[in-house]
């Protein structure tokens, strides 16, 4: 193996076919609302493939949750693995049950009636 | 229970937090539930630090032993009361600025501005929530936040949504009755959730989540906190 050579493990390329359409203006346009910076060409093109994958599923969510509106937001350059790396961070919520850490159960109940 | 309520207009929310690219949205969570606990045993509402507790808190949970709060990656607010409790209380933001990274522990025990005397949780029954929410001041709340990404507005209230994979730690801070739905399908009753995402995000970095059906499992990780005043 020739170790000069670097082979494109990624799908970049598959994302070519966004440049110049309806979809890299709204790009555009989120870029530079929220100053959004990319190193490289190649950069810029897949986080307009992501842009465009996270339209349609704003376009999801908002068929799941009709009450709400949903579309683009600053986090619309990001893979949902990214997003939940990078933005969320509770840990050990898996199970539904409540983690105590030494406190004794739960608060007791109040009156709410009436 | 007053049919709706808003910790914001009796002054016991502090303006919304950036986390930055930085899982430390526990920490937020965390602070914003102490900040309200202090302002209603003091009359004082102080901005808490954050990175106190993404530095110096590595505190597990007593039963789960994998659940550790670890800085930008992760934490829970339970055991950041536990760290809270033990260390002897927490800075200011102005003493111990945020930065959304981890850094070396500074914490001066002699800057702590607010002391941590007790926690417990919340049941599972919203009206107790917003009971506890009512009598006790805004709670720290985990939810799913898997519609969070492409919120922008509105009463979110979806169809289906994982009540078991609770992944983000947010604020809840009160409720309202009829909530603003754009496309009119109707009123329902809502919480309101400060976020830690700017105000860039959401409506104005609050999250409207729709109340009475355990959304995304917002009813399972509900936590208060006592202050100790002097």
């Amino acid at each position: 193996q020739d170790p000069e050579i670097i082979l494109q493990v990624t799908d970049n390329h598959g994302h070519h076919h966004l440049l110049g359409t309806h979809t890299e203006r709204h790009f555009r346009s989120f870029v530079r609302d929220y100053g959004k910076e990319y190193p490289t060409r190649e950069e810029y093109v897949r986080r307009l493939g992501i842009f465009a994958e996270n339209l349609v599923r704003a376009a999801e969510h908002q068929a799941l949750d009709p009450t709400a509106v949903h579309g683009i937001t600053p986090f619309s350059d990001l893979s949902a693995e990214e997003f939940e790396a990078m933005y969320l961070g509770v840990r050990g919520g898996g199970g539904g049950a409540q983690l105590a850490n030494g406190v004794r159960g739960t608060a007791e109940e109040m009156e709410v009636e009436g | 229970l007053p049919e709706s309520f808003d910790w914001r207009e009796k002054g016991a929310v502090t303006e919304v937090k950036i986390q930055g690219t930085c899982g430390s949205c526990w920490a937020f969570s965390t602070t914003g539930t102490i900040e309200g606990a202090n302002y209603i045993a003091t009359g004082k509402l102080l901005n808490l630090s954050e990175q106190q507790l993404v530095d110096c808190d590595h505190t597990c949970d007593a039963k789960d032993k994998t659940a550790c709060n670890n800085g930008c990656s992760g934490g829970l607010m339970t055991n950041a009361y536990k760290y809270l409790i033990d260390a002897g209380g927490i800075e200011e933001e102005d003493s111990y600025p945020y930065t959304g990274k981890r850094g070396d522990c500074k914490f001066n025990p002699e800057k702590a501005a607010v002391k941590v005397v007790n926690f417990t949780n919340v049941p599972i029954d919203e009206k107790q929530i917003a009971a506890h929410l009512v009598h006790h001041g805004p709670l720290a709340v985990g939810l799913n936040a898997v519609f969070m990404q492409t919120y922008i507005g509105g009463v979110s209230c979806p169809l289906i949504c994982g009540k078991r994979w609770v992944n983000h730690g947010v604020l809840l801070v009160g409720y309202g009755s009829k909530g603003f739905s754009i496309l009119r399908l109707g009123n329902q009753p809502y919480w309101i959730i400060k976020n830690s995402w700017g105000q860039r995000w959401g409506e104005h970095g609050y999250y409207h989540l729709c109340r009475g059906r355990g959304m995304c499992g917002m009813n399972t990780m509900v936590s208060a906190v006592m202050t100790q005043t002097s």
